[in-house]
Parts: C-alpha cells; sequence; structure tokens
C-alpha cells in the first residue's frame, strides 16, 4: 500500500485527496491555510496546517516515508518550486507537480519533479479539439501520428449497414475496434454488425484518417 | 468556419487561444486585466479589455454572432455565472464555461451553459488514476463499465511470447488492440505477432479486468 501526501489544496489538490481517499488510500494533506485543511479534515488521512516552504515542516512530516508527493501549489510559483525541490532533497520517493506555465515546468524539473502537469493547458487543448471537431465525443492518442477516437455517427448515410458495407478500412484506412449501441459496448465487432443512428465508434488509425471521418459525417 | 470568444484569460483561457490560433480559427480574446490581454495579443484574432459582467459590453462585442463563448473566468465564481448567463440570453450560440466545484458547475448548467468543464478536477482524478495503477500509461473509459488503456509490459513472464502463448482473452477478458514497439504501432495485430519488453500495448475490456492485468504485471 502506498503513502500519499498533497501540499497545496487548492482544486486539483482537494480533487487529489478526495479519489485518494475513495479508494482508501493513507493521504496527509497539507496547506498553509486553514480553510482547505478543515475542508479535507474528514477525508485525508492525516491533515496539517503549514508553510511547505520551510525545511523543518517536511523534515517534521517525514517527508521522505511517502511513496508520493503531490505538489498542488499553483499560482505562486516560488512556494511551488522550493517545496518541490526540497521534498525531493529530504527524500520524497516521486514528487509529482503541478505548473502554471511551461517554464515553471521546466523549472520544476529541474529541481527535481519526477512529472510535472498542466491540468489547464492540457483541459484547454482537449477542449478545442472536440470543438473543431463535430463527432469525435472523445479521444486518446496512441502515439504522435495514431490515435484512438469515439465518434458518434449521426450521418444518415452512415447507418443501418455492416461493417463490410460501411467499410471504414478502406475509405479511411482505419479499424473500428468496437460499436457502442444504446448502453451496450460491441469490441472487435464482426463484419457482419450493424451501425445504427447514434451508435458511437471506436476508431483508431492515423490522426488525420480520424479527422477525415470526421468531417465526412454529416 | 466557426468563431470563438474566450472570456477570462487565466491558464485554461489562454490555452484554448493559443490551441485555436494555432489551427487558424478566428478568436476574439476579453479580459478585465490588461496583462492577460496583451499576452494574448500577437496570437488572438481581436483582444479587449473589458468586465464582461456587463450586458453593455457582450452586446458591443456582438456575442450573439459567436458561434462558441468560452468563459474561462475561474476564480471570480460571480463573474463566472453572470457572463455565462448574460452570454446565453444574449444569443451565443454555446457556452462553455469552466467550473471551480460542483455547486459552481450546477449553477452554470442552470443559466445556461451548454457544458461545463473541471480541468483541475478532471486530472486529479485521472493523475491519481495513473498513481495507483503501475503500468497503465493512458486510458480512455469507453462506458461506465468498459476501458481502453494503455499498459507497458516490463514484466519479464509476459515477453517474448506472441499473442497466442499470452492468451489475455482467456486469462483476463481482454481485447489487445494494438502493440506499440519502440515508435511503431501495430494495429488489430496477429495472433502470431510478439510482444517484446517495454512494448505498450492497447487493451479494451472491462476496467476491473485492465486493472487484473496491471496487478498482474510485475
Ligand atoms: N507555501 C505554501 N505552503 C502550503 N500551501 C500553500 C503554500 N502556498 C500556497 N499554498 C496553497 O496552495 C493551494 C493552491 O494554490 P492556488 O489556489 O494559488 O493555485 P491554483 O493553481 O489556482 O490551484 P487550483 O487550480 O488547483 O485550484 C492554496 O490553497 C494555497 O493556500
Ligand atoms: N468580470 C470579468 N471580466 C473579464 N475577465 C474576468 C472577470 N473576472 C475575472 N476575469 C479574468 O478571468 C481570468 C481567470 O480567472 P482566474 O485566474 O481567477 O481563474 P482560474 O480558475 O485560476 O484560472 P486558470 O485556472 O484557468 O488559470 C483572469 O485573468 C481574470 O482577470
Amino acid at each position: 500500500k502506498k503513502s500519499f501526501a498533497v501540499l497545496g489544496l487548492g482544486r486539483f489538490g482537494q480533487s487529489v485527496v478526495e479519489t485518494l481517499a475513495e479508494t482508501h488510500q493513507d493521504v496527509l494533506a497539507v496547506d498553509v491555510q486553514e480553510q482547505p485543511v478543515n475542508e479535507m479534515t474528514e477525508i485525508a488521512t492525516q491533515t496539517l496546517v503549514a508553510d511547505t516552504r520551510d525545511e523543518e515542516v517536511l523534515r517534521e512530516l517525514n517527508i521522505d516515508t511517502f511513496d508520493y508527493v503531490i505538489v498542488g501549489i499553483g499560482n505562486n510559483m516560488e512556494a511551488s518550486i522550493l517545496t518541490t525541490m526540497l521534498a525531493k532533497e529530504l527524500g520524497a520517493e516521486k514528487v509529482i507537480a503541478k505548473a502554471e506555465t511551461s517554464d515553471h515546468g521546466r523549472v520544476l524539473k529541474r529541481v527535481g519533479a519526477d512529472q510535472v502537469i498542466f491540468p489547464e493547458r492540457d483541459m484547454g487543448h482537449s477542449i478545442v479539439r472536440k470543438l473543431l471537431s463535430n463527432h469525435i465525443l472523445n479521444f486518446i492518442d496512441l502515439s504522435d501520428k495514431y490515435t484512438l477516437a469515439e465518434v458518434v455517427i449521426t450521418d444518415p448515410t452512415f447507418v443501418n449497414q455492416n461493417l463490410i458495407q460501411l467499410n471504414l478500412r478502406k475509405r479511411f484506412d482505419l479499424t473500428i475496434i468496437a460499436i457502442q449501441h444504446d448502453q451496450k459496448i460491441n469490441i472487435s465487432p464482426q463484419p457482419t454488425d450493424m451501425v445504427m443512428l447514434h451508435d458511437v465508434l471506436t476508431v483508431v488509425g492515423p490522426i488525420e484518417h480520424v479527422e477525415a471521418l470526421d468531417e465526412a459525417l454529416k
């Protein structure tokens, strides 16, 4: 069982504490302000009001005994950087830190962060990609060339046909790996399986080909 | 071609503006503070320093002519709610708003937001899920029961075998839809294809089964 310390209880930090608590992990929640700490008292295993830029504070927390330290201090770049550096120097196994900007992220890496996260920036990208596509509900990039996407079929010319008739592999060089119909999901569908209106196809292929399919759908 | 207005240029709003500009979309960037607007001047199609809680401001922007209005005002719940409500009432096609908390999100929906986003909260969940699993690099939930995940194979007992020998379908009730080896991706692999050390398998199946595979890997 792994142990977690979350330093900085903004929206991201609180979400980490809540998710860890839901899965019954041991989590220490720390913030310099009382209110966020109070909000976590019923949820975290342990809480503390403290300034994590202070080496003494981190020593007393036994920061070196934690498997994962998550630094959720966002708007105070100096506090984020100092906390990350000290946590790593004092012996925390893995330190994951939230960054404001790319430059902030680079500094965090230099001072020892094992992983740097950009929640707002990543969500900005992801939202735009979904807005610019019309039928792509969700996607995951498998590499910088290939993507997997869930595409909703609303185009009447694509429905009431089976996969052989639709022939997405030839037309778009895409592989269909699942068809979701109502709440049911059909994985590795048969070529004779049908696609109906509002079904969601999970497809894999080159990013431009997925976008071409999205364009082609009305 | 669609038109976009981004009201509130925090990290999320700026990321939306930058991503839209990269894809050559028309985007108007607005903030009540000068500095974020100056940062976007070279990037956005148009910029403006203004308080978006003001109905007159939104009318003068012709907010009703935009296909998408993205409200990136985070820490000021009142401004976020008022801006969202007014933008929708004045006729913006789709309004997407960033929320601080679940309750904030519910209010935004009630005042007309077409979509509500929780970047920090969602990233908190997603980070924890990855931390608690040892070999899952990335995942996308296809429904509340099934997930697709990229699993890195570091376990010596899983490598130098082909898919028939590995037999993940019988052992874990999972479908392998791709094998990534070095930078190359092999989609819909053949049963005779081999899995090597550090390969990444893209698998689909019930969430608990993906977690069971993750547990079984050393
Ligand atoms: N030196 C410090 N020691 C401990 N906690 C700190 C320190 N400095 C800031 N914090 C805390 O970090 C938390 C997150 O910081 P802040 O809200 O500024 O960032 P944020 O990036 O906007 O957060 P989020 O986007 O996750 O809501 C705050 O609750 C703040 O009190
Ligand atoms: N009434 C308003 N009109 C226009 N812009 C506003 C208004 N109120 C706040 N903003 C702007 O919204 C931007 C984002 O707000 P803020 O930084 O408080 O939220 P945030 O959730 O921490 O943002 P992010 O997490 O995306 O960095 C700020 O640049 C702020 O100036």
